[in-house]
């Protein structure tokens, strides 16, 4: 997070708003609950109160502009620059402006006033950007249907105004660091060549031309997908993904969901209603085997006959030595299955039934 | 796909202006000035760069000019 230059601050903690115009892309009710919520998420955490005026001059102004509205940055029309509030301070200090040539909405259509208001309310209270994609003060636009503020953004605005003084403070999520030597994964699988590792709401993807770890939301790519997946795998030859959280599954083909999904891991794999969720999964492009790993136990599926092999389920311990009882997440790449469990890597060889190497789980990312 | 070998006129405009805008770049009109090796716009470029964890390269590759083409917040990236 980052703190604006000179730290200015509100020197109260009864703070008032005012909301001079409205947008006529949405009813007066839906953008006062959007501004509401909004100021809700940073008094949730801060010892901050904030009371709507309807009149006079409010500490934070908030209204809608276009163009060059007489303040020291003009809007230039329908995207680019969406919105831009003041720091904490006298007359325009702390003022919120939204550019009227958006179309301003209450849903998943571009572009949510209540997602923008939450990072606007965040300058105007003291908080520049944060370099953290998780974090609601980063700069550029992204909204997946939640607003909540991460733990960048909790420890910036509590470093200015402390913590609520309600001692029920909301989890606030914390992004991945790539070379966090704690991490860990939910998932991992191959897609198309590249490796993409899932840990909570985020992917991590490394491809070989492009040194830096890519970070950013699942749902940039699958809209539809639930955080915190529990497995995945890569069906090569019907390039498909698969994921599965619970005792669901979604596919998608590149980024395109594929219709009828979710379904349900009983109907399409034959795992009993013993099975409630799935730790792990691979899939061997050669013979067309897929292995689902549950608890200590590990299942063997048929791709091309759609139907569980005889005989499972196995003890993992028993045909993978050295691994452990409980896998997290796998994949396999140039004929040696990675098995994550916590913070540690084994790269397995399928033919010797032997561990080769023992690994920290972000090996790949070449910290 | 690979990114045109070189880059479109009118995305140096738009580097120039999310430059000005976002990193106090200073518009002082100089069209020579923007072509040198060590001009301000190569040093803004990497400070936008390194902000949004892109490769560093100090020129708008395909990734950095994605990034600035997304819709955002007009509030500077760095302090006026």
């Amino acid at each position: 997070f980052v703190l604006t230059e000179g730290h200015p601050q509100w020197e109260k903690t009864h703070l008032t708003y005012r909301i001079e115009n409205y947008t006529p892309d949405m009813s007066h009710a839906d953008v006062d609950s959007a501004i509401e919520k909004a100021f809700q998420l940073w008094s949730n955490v801060t010892p901050l109160k904030f009371t709507k005026v309807f009149e006079g001059q409010a500490d934070i102004m908030i209204s809608f502009q276009s163009g060059d509205h007489h303040d020291n940055s003009p809007f230039e029309g329908p995207g680019g620059n969406l919105a831009h509030a003041f720091q904490p301070g006298p007359g325009i200090g702390g003022d919120v402006h939204f550019d009227e040539d958006e179309r301003w909405t209450n849903d998943l259509r571009n572009y949510n006033l209540y997602r923008v208001a939450a990072h606007e309310l965040g300058h105007s209270l003291g908080l520049s950007h944060s370099t953290d994609i998780g974090a609601l003060m980063y700069p550029t636009y992204f909204f997946n249907g939640d607003v909540q503020l991460s733990q960048d953004d909790v420890n910036g605005i509590q470093a200015i105004y402390g913590p609520s003084p309600d001692s029920t403070q909301p989890i606030a999520p914390v992004t991945p660091q790539a070379c966090d030597s704690k991490l860990t994964f939910d998932a991992i699988t191959t897609i198309r060549g590249e490796v993409m590792f899932f840990k909570d709401k985020f992917y991590m993807r490394i491809n070989f031309f492009y040194p830096e770890v890519e970070l950013n939301f699942i749902s940039v790519f699958w809209p539809r997908l639930p955080n915190t997946l529990e497995a995945a795998y890569e069906l090569a030859y019907r390039d498909e993904i698969r994921f599965f959280k619970g005792n669901k599954y979604w596919a998608a083909q590149g980024q395109n969901m594929l219709r009828g999904y979710p379904k349900d891991i009983y109907t399409s794999f034959g795992f009993p209603k013993t099975v409630k969720n799935i730790d792990a999964a691979v899939s061997e492009e050669d013979t067309g085997k897929t292995y689902f790993f549950v608890a200590d136990k590990y299942w063997r599926y048929d791709e091309y006959k759609r139907t569980m092999d005889k005989g499972y389920p196995k003890m993992i311990a028993h045909d993978f030595p050295g691994i452990g009882n409980k896998v997290d997440a796998v994949f396999k790449k140039d004929g040696f299955f990675y098995f994550f469990h916590g913070t540690r890597q084994y790269k397995f060889d399928p033919k010797t039934k032997r561990v080769l190497t023992l690994l920290k789980a972000n090996s790949w990312f070449k910290c | 796909f690979p990114a045109p070998s070189k880059t479109q006129d009118q995305d140096v405009e738009m580097v120039q202006k999310y430059l000005e805008n976002y990193y106090t770049l200073k518009n002082d009109g100089n069209q020579i000035e923007r072509k040198r090796k060590n001009s301000p716009v190569v040093e803004k470029l990497k400070q936008m760069q390194e902000f949004f964890g892109l490769k560093i390269t100090g020129k708008p590759d395909a990734e950095t000019l994605n990034v600035m083409k997304q819709p955002r917040c007009g509030v500077p990236d760095v302090a006026q």
